[in-house]
Formats: C-alpha cells, sequence, structure tokens
C-alpha cells in the first residue's frame, strides 16, 4: 500500500459519500443518472466476488463492503425513496447502458488474466468501470443540470483517477514484477472519459453561473 | 507454478 493508492481510495469514498448525502439533504437527483449509478453498484459487486474468500487485509474488506453499501444506497435511494425517486430524469437518462454491459462482459470473457469465473468477472469489472461515467456524461449534456453534481463531487472523483494514475506510475517503478495491464489501460481510457465528464460540467456550471441572473 | 494474481487494489 502506498499514499498515493490510500489516498485515491479515500477521495473515491468521498467522492460517493457526497454524492450520497447529497441526494439524502436534497432529497433530489436532478441531474444524476441512475444508469451510472446501478453501473457503478455493478463495478463493485462484480469485483468484490472474492470478499469472503479471499482476505487481503482489514482495510481491504471494510473498504470493499463500504465501496458496495454506499453505492447500492445511491441507487436503491433513487430507486424507491418516495421523495427522491420524484426528481430523477427519467426521460433524459435514456443512454442503453445494457449494450455497455455486454460489451465489456465479451471483452472480459477475452481479455482476461486467468479464464475463470472471478477472473472473469473481476476483467468484466475494471472494463465496466471505465465506462460506466458515459450515462452520466450523457445526461449531462442533454440536461446540463449540475444542482447534485456539486463541484466537490467533480474535484474528489478528479483525484481519485489522477492518485490511482500515480499509484501505477509509483508501482511501476518500485515493485519489480508489477505489471496490471488490464487495470492501467483500462483505468487510463476511464481517466480520459472523466476528463470529457469534467470538460461538460463545467460548460454546464459555466453557462448555469451565467443564468443565475445578478441579485 | 503460474504466478498467483492478487487483486490487492480496490
Amino acid at each position: 500500500m502506498n499514499i498515493f493508492r490510500f489516498a485515491g481510495d479515500m477521495t473515491h469514498l468521498i467522492s460517493i459519500l457526497i454524492l450520497l448525502l447529497k441526494i439524502y439533504a436534497t432529497k433530489s437527483c436532478a441531474g444524476i443518472s441512475l444508469k451510472t449509478q446501478e453501473l457503478y453498484a455493478l463495478v463493485f459487486l462484480t469485483r468484490y466476488l472474492d470478499l469472503f474468500t479471499d482476505y487481503v487485509s482489514l482495510y481491504n474488506t471494510v473498504m470493499k463492503i463500504v465501496f458496495i453499501a454506499s453505492s447500492l444506497a445511491i441507487v436503491w435511494c433513487m430507486r424507491r425513496h418516495p421523495l427522491v425517486r420524484r426528481s430523477y430524469d427519467k426521460d433524459l437518462d435514456t443512454f442503453r447502458h445494457q449494450y455497455v454491459v455486454l460489451a465489456c462482459f465479451v471483452l472480459a470473457l477475452l481479455l482476461n488474466e486467468k479464464f475463470t469465473i472471478q477472473e472473469v468477472f473481476w476483467a468484466f469489472s475494471i472494463y465496466l468501470e471505465a465506462v460506466a461515467i458515459l450515462p452520466q456524461l450523457v445526461l449531462l449534456q442533454r440536461s446540463g443540470n449540475v444542482d447534485n453534481l456539486t463541484g466537490q463531487y467533480v474535484l474528489f472523483l478528479g483525484a481519485y483517477r489522477g492518485l490511482y494514475i500515480i499509484n501505477w506510475i509509483y508501482r511501476y517503478f518500485t515493485e519489480d514484477h508489477f505489471t496490471r495491464w488490464i487495470a492501467c489501460v483500462s483505468g487510463l481510457v476511464q481517466t480520459g472519459l472523466y476528463a470529457d465528464f469534467f470538460y461538460y460540467y463545467y460548460l454546464s456550471w459555466k453557462t448555469n453561473t451565467k443564468l443565475k441572473l445578478p441579485a | 507454478e503460474e504466478a498467483e494474481i492478487d487483486h490487492d487494489e480496490l
């Protein structure tokens, strides 16, 4: 464990908690893509199949449970909470995410560390995390609504990606046999998509600030 | 002996 990875995990967790608290506090999920949140929950559920079989460390186990619980809590809030679900932009959140799930699964069958159930699902979760932001990106382009996507959320999400890439560079230079091609290549694609999301976030935020007429 | 795959990252 290095400081970059620890900080990356913390900023990732904080970004999820910020979103969950924002939805819970405002009882609104306007501008948030349920499909992206469902994909994130699927990422954690398929990545942590080894939760009960392989024990890496207490930190690892606790964080896995927290990630699964917080991502499912967001999906539950957006689907079941009587007040929150009313503000869901159902007719704008129309990205066909089932095709993305299928494509990632087929890719995982072809490209994985080892052709076992656990490894195929692990690779699937890595590919899926890279493209999970797409429904949110499309919704943001359509709605331009950043009410619930606070700047802090975007900031911590960006920090998570940046710190993980630094972590991989650090491990590459300090560990002799560090090769995580699947995670690194997919992580770079993910960071590229996040950069695109941040760009549209900035455009929407700038437009909104202009729209708010001076009092 | 194949290198054990360890997914220690979250």
